[in-house]
């Protein structure tokens, strides 16, 4: 049940980071 | 409380401190409990909870505005794992009520609802949601007889920058999920002719990490679109 825990929080976290918008584009 | 009890307590038509006190508690409980609980509040829960936010959204009064603003914390809570960020993504209301929760007359949920919508733009689906957020964005706007960015450009300007920020991630997630180069260049001119390029001066100058990323990512965007034309 963890892993479907946090998707939310992982996310917010991945766009404040700027990882969110690496390497999408090539 | 169990899940079920809030669902019954929700369907008494609350009102005011009742209500706000209810979805204060439900936010704890959506945070704390397993991810079974959620399921259990689940579509019926979630329909409650929007239809709240819908009416609530014509009216203007404190309690009104502090109730909007819980029902937001409360479905990001609901959306913290797979089946209920599922279920509203799967609700006809879920987004197009969010993108209404982007007023900047009440900056601090605004700055909740574009980063909710930021992360539903992100999300690897096989339905293309950034699409979905800017048709619900256009429609809103259409209704409102507004410039479809008015808003954020006008969060934008409010002196929060939680909420600078969270309007800049809004933005960087719809130009970066769109597939082709002229829709990301067509953006970003219909930004810069609401004034976002004579805005983004001043937000330069702030100091604030999280700011500073957005920044980097819009202007590195740009300029990649701009090598590749």
């Amino acid at each position: 049940e963890n892993d479907e825990t946090g998707v939310m929080d992982s996310l917010l976290e991945a766009l404040q980071s700027g990882a969110a918008f690496r390497d999408r584009r090539k | 409380r169990s899940a079920v009890m809030y669902i019954q307590e929700l369907k008494g038509d609350l009102r005011d401190s009742q209500l706000l006190s209810c979805l204060e508690s439900l936010r704890v409980s959506l945070s704390n409990n397993p991810v079974s609980w959620v399921q259990t509040f689940g579509d019926e829960g979630l329909a409650l909870l929007l239809n709240y936010l819908k009416r609530l959204q014509d009216e203007k009064d404190e309690y009104s505005v502090k109730c909007q603003h819980e029902i937001i914390r409360c479905l990001k809570a609901f959306m913290n794992n797979k089946h209920g960020l599922k279920a509203m993504l799967t609700s006809r209301d879920g987004i197009p009520l969010l993108v209404r929760a982007i007023n900047p007359r009440v900056p601090h949920m605004m700055a909740d609802a574009v980063r909710l919508l930021s992360a539903i733009c992100i999300l690897e689906s096989p339905e293309n949601l950034q699409e979905r957020v800017l048709e619900a964005i256009t429609e809103y706007a259409e209704e409102q007889d507004l410039e479809r960015f008015q808003p954020l450009l006008s969060g934008m300007q409010k002196p929060i920058i939680a909420l600078k920020a969270g309007c800049m991630q809004l933005i960087n997630a719809l130009i970066s999920r769109g597939e082709e180069l002229d829709f990301r260049i067509h953006i970003r001119s219909e930004l810069n002719r609401l004034g976002l390029k004579n805005l983004l001066k001043d937000v330069r100058t702030i100091e604030n990490e999280e700011l500073k990323v957005q920044l980097m990512v819009f202007d590195d965007q740009a300029e990649d679109d701009s090598e590749e034309l």
